[in-house]
């Protein structure tokens, strides 16, 4: 599912 | 995760554990913006929404429960503990959400990675955290005389600024691929806000005086 973009910082 | 990045995390909380014992302590909120903290609320709400279904690690679910629940405690007693709330310079706070919010709900509808609901509401977070030190700034232009815990509380928040920009560059040169111009560009706005402040600051510092705003 390439619509969820990745998060990893606060 | 590299040094960069933790140590600006850390330097955030820190930021806000000196706030929140400073109002506790003296049960006194003087010279603190009540538009900042609730700016930060919406920041932290709008951003951490995906808490409950996006698990990315530990570290970053505690700091986000971590982060919503003291800006709600600080908020809290500014607004509703009966002796903090009677200390609350509402006189000298106040800017204007709308013309924070406004431009930044209307910029995340423009640029934006995602065109969907919780992408743009993260973006809003991202720029709106970039100016919600705005009103804090002005007050304290306003006020002039920065008691000490206030200056590092400011102080600290800038560090964890610069420790991000630290992070970022790091990743740059050792990430393949990796880039983040949105988080960036408005990174560097934020950090840029807090330079005649931190001006001021080491100059207090060094000459070991209080810390005093020009006009």
């Amino acid at each position: 599912d390439d619509d969820e973009v990745e998060h990893d910082e606060l | 995760m590299n040094l960069f990045r933790f140590a600006g995390d850390i330097l955030h909380l820190l930021s806000i554990l000196v706030l929140l014992l400073k109002i506790h302590a003296t049960k006194s909120c003087a010279g603190i913006s009540l538009k900042t903290q609730e700016l930060y609320l919406a920041v932290f709400i709008t951003r951490y929404l995906d808490l409950f279904w996006n698990f990315h690690s530990l570290y970053n679910s505690v700091f986000k429960v971590v982060y919503i629940g003291t800006t709600s405690m600080i908020v809290w007693y500014m607004r509703r503990h009966r002796n903090v709330k009677l200390t609350y310079d509402r006189d000298h706070d106040t800017f204007r959400y709308l013309f924070l919010v406004a431009p930044c709900a209307v910029l995340s509808l423009l640029i934006n990675a995602r065109y969907n609901l919780f992408e743009i509401l993260w973006t809003f977070s991202i720029y709106l955290e970039a100016v919600a030190i705005l009103p804090q700034l002005v007050l304290l232009q306003r006020t002039k005389n920065v008691d000490n815990l206030t200056g590092n509380y400011v102080f600290l928040l800038g560090l964890y600024r610069a420790f991000y920009i630290l992070n970022w560059v790091y990743r740059f040169a050792t990430e393949p691929g990796y880039s983040a111009w949105l988080v960036w560009i408005s990174g560097l706005i934020q950090t840029g806000l807090y330079l005649d402040f931190f001006y001021y600051y080491v100059q207090a510092w060094k000459q070991s005086k209080k810390l005093q705003l020009p006009s």
